[in-house]
């Protein structure tokens, strides 16, 4: 079971607050029940899956659209606040009933969602208490994930951390090996010179000799 | 002896490198880790 | 102006709910104000500073313990649920007051916390409407931290994705640069040992022409 709780405020009065509970079974497609209450009275009323299909052909709306439209204006409050208008219209005569309608605003034109009329409850306390009580559920779970996720965002910084250390100490490792193995390569390879040096200076002696012999013979 | 020590010297460098047979990666690390840090 | 509102279950009524506000300025010692409310009636009191103090003084407890623990049964909730008890008790005859009593419970013993009487709100309405009004902006606010702590954390995943990126690249570098270098010394030292064996085979025929020299003469 889904549940949102918001406000509104109906354009005929427009001072007044009412909470808007809507209800429904994982999908607002196949049905969903609004409640309405001012803080002292509420009414209830369903649309029924049928209804919701009907309410698309009438419009010559594609349903899944029909729905979305249906999910933002009255689940996710998605778009600017004057984007779906809202209005209670209570029967003068009829006090057991209301009239709930809700609407999309595009620039200078409005044009109509759906409707149903809703039923008085007779004990609009309980309705007002479980509204009030969804309410604290909603913000205790919210505080919960909030918490797992701070510290989760803690945690993924560390982690951060510790990996850019790393880095960093692999890069210094990588500039020492360098510099490390080049010294060891250039003293070894100035042991080879120095022996080359060293051989060519025995080479250009005994080559000398052989050159004066042949002069003397 | 005095002549091992001639033979190895006139051989290896001080670093027990040789002068002459080629070198591969095994021996030039070999080469590398007698190094200290004095050196 | 702190707010928070809770449920509770009344010692004497444990099958009804009652929402407590409680709302007070940054520091809950200076005083705070209470609302208690059935969803339909709702009933209101303060606690002034030297009411506080007086009460900390009869419980000979130290004021800041004594505040710390209004903080945890009134606005915290911390503990298990049956840490802390409170209780709505109507005057019979006077039905514009009601007693409301807080205390704490240890083991065995009950040790109460505060009371004071509160005076029925003449637009009980209006009380809810806030009441509820509240929760939604709770409701929002947390919502809205939580999709930041969201982002926050995709961010952070995504930044340690990328230094971990980068260190295994590091890593596989220092590794490739070792290998390169070695290539590149073992190229250079055979250089000069070709040279130092082709010095050595000149100077062993150098030398032995002048033997042969020698020997003639």
């Amino acid at each position: 079971m889904e549940k949102k709780v918001s406000r509104i405020y109906p354009v005929s009065e427009p001072g007044t607050i009412y909470f808007l509970q809507v209800t429904w079974e994982k999908d607002l497609g196949t049905g969903f029940m609004i409640t309405l209450s001012d803080a002292q009275s509420a009414w209830a009323g369903t649309v029924s899956e049928a209804e919701i299909s009907k309410e698309a052909d009438d419009m010559e709306m594609e349903r899944e659209k029909y729905v979305e439209e249906l999910r933002k204006a009255l689940v996710l409050g998605a778009g600017p606040a004057n984007m779906y208008n809202f209005d209670v219209c209570k029967d003068g005569e009829n006090v057991e009933c209301c009239d709930f309608s809700y609407e999309k605003n595009l620039k200078d034109v409005s044009f109509r969602l759906g409707s149903l009329k809703l039923q008085k409850v007779s004990s609009p306390t309980e309705v007002i208490k479980e509204l009030i009580c969804h309410c604290l559920d909603c913000i205790a779970e919210l505080h919960a994930k909030k918490e797992h996720l701070q510290k989760e965002n803690e945690r993924l910084l560390s982690d951060w951390n510790d990996v850019q250390g790393q880095l960093e100490k692999c890069v210094e490792a990588k500039e020492e090996l360098e510099a490390d193995l080049y010294k060891r390569f250039i003293l070894v390879l100035n042991e080879k010179k120095a022996k080359i040096r060293n051989l060519q200076k025995l080479l250009k002696e005994a080559q000398e000799p052989a050159e004066d012999t042949a002069h003397i013979r | 002896s005095p002549d091992t020590k001639q033979h190895f010297a006139c051989e290896y460098d001080c670093y027990g490198d040789s002068y002459t047979a080629d070198t591969d990666l095994t021996q030039i690390k070999e080469v590398f880790s007698r190094i200290n840090e004095n050196d």
